[in-house]
């Protein structure tokens, strides 16, 4: 049950970054699109985890006090899906 | 009175950034 509150905790706080970023980046709107398909690549423990909440929540919170550094955030987020993606997670597997 | 519009890439992080985001996207298309 908690696996799954975080979840939906994560996917609204993705929902609000990919807003905010959509916003701020229209001159190049394939970056989120971008994002948006690291995400749908991740591993969904990782999409389901505290760790990306914070990681995500970080992202956030500094994207909204700092709009100059847009790119910065969406580049940190896509490095750490890429991270966790789900292809990577299976080769990893023995 | 002058002013300046600020531009994202005024920030060199931010331009450094977007430089890298731009050339995975590149590459990824390129690949597949």
């Amino acid at each position: 049950k908690e696996g799954y509150v975080l979840k939906a905790e994560n996917e609204k706080l993705f929902g609000e970054f990919v807003e905010h970023c959509k916003t701020h980046t229209q001159d190049h709107p394939e970056v989120v699109a971008f994002l948006q398909m690291k995400y749908s690549k991740a591993s969904p423990d990782y999409l389901s985890s505290v760790e990306f909440r914070n990681a995500l929540g970080r992202c956030l919170t500094r994207a909204q006090a700092n709009t100059a550094k847009t790119f910065v955030y969406i580049n940190e987020l896509c490095t750490v899906l890429k991270q966790h993606s789900a292809k990577r997670r299976a080769l990893i597997q023995p | 009175e002058s002013f300046k519009m600020v531009d994202d890439d005024d920030d060199p992080e931010n331009r450094i950034a977007k430089k890298m985001l731009l050339a995975q996207i590149k590459a990824n298309y390129s690949s597949g």
